[in-house]
């Protein structure tokens, strides 16, 4: 038997909603620590991995691993049905081949339950190394989406260009070029605001617009993304679930021919 | 001109 019951079940509808423009389907696996999900875009340019310990939700119960494979299309058309201050309970047999979500409004009085198939997805799992980037940026994730959305107006592709002074980023086209720079400032009222570089040595990577732009459907998720690049390996963009977990994005660099 | 990588080509699948 596999229970995990959120009350704060938005996090869970943002969650899908952070990975359904590069998933069509993905295997939720369950465990007694919690659940994680990994799986590559079809054309394996990118990749999500993300993890929601058990100890997130309000109530948990995994008696043996079961992985649900789910058509995500088909799971955000019914969390869509949830409200966004509903709470949501996720079950499942053993060995059963449906999962069932409750969605309970605050006050108990309205309880809807949605029976979803389950499908039998052949997966492939990467082992991803532990990685000692060269930089590590922590950012406002509401400024990241902004630089994305706007840089992608101009080219397919964004630079990004870190020192130890700030981070840089910059597209090119056919109607010419733009650049966005932004200074190292730890010393912000709010956390959430802060610019906060790490770094070992200087990198410049080239990445793909489409898939920065659909990581970022991330951004409610979590106040600060972090962007860890090394040279000629791919980016991993990270928003953290308080409390809970992450969401993290691998993506494959572009490199000059 | 630059050609865009595949994760396959950094990962191992295991």
């Amino acid at each position: 038997m596999f229970e995990a019951r959120l009350v704060q079940g938005a996090l869970l509808k943002k969650v899908l909603e952070s990975i359904k423009d590069l998933l069509n389907e993905a295997t939720w696996e369950c465990a007694a620590t919690g659940i994680s999900l990994q799986a590559m875009d079809s054309s394996h340019v990118s990749l999500v991995a993300l993890n929601l310990r058990s100890d997130g939700f309000d109530k948990y119960r995994c008696d043996r691993n079961v992985s649900l494979g789910m058509n995500l299309t088909n799971m955000a058309k019914i969390m869509k049905c949830a409200s966004n201050d509903d709470v949501i309970t996720i079950k499942a047999q053993d060995d059963a081949d449906t999962v069932t979500f409750v969605f309970e409004t605050p006050n108990q009085e309205k309880i809807s339950d949605y029976e979803m198939k389950l499908m039998n997805l052949d997966t492939e799992h990467l082992g991803i190394p532990d990685t000692d980037y060269s930089c590590i940026v922590k950012m406002p994730s509401v400024e990241f989406q902004r630089i994305c959305r706007d840089l992608s107006q101009i080219g397919d592709s964004v630079v990004i260009s870190c020192t130890k002074e700030g981070v840089k980023f910059s597209a090119a086209g056919d109607l010419g070029t733009g650049n966005v720079k932004l200074a190292q400032n730890a010393n912000v009222d709010k956390e959430e605001e802060a610019v906060v570089i790490e770094m070992q040595e200087p990198v410049s990577l080239t990445f793909a617009c489409r898939y920065l732009n659909s990581f970022t459907k991330a951004t409610p998720l979590a106040p600060q993304v972090q962007l860890s690049m090394s040279s000629d390996v791919p980016l991993v963009v990270e928003y953290k679930l308080e409390d809970m977990g992450y969401v993290r994005y691998y993506l494959a660099p572009k490199i000059e021919d | 001109n630059e050609s865009q990588t595949r994760l396959d080509s950094f990962f191992k699948v295991t």
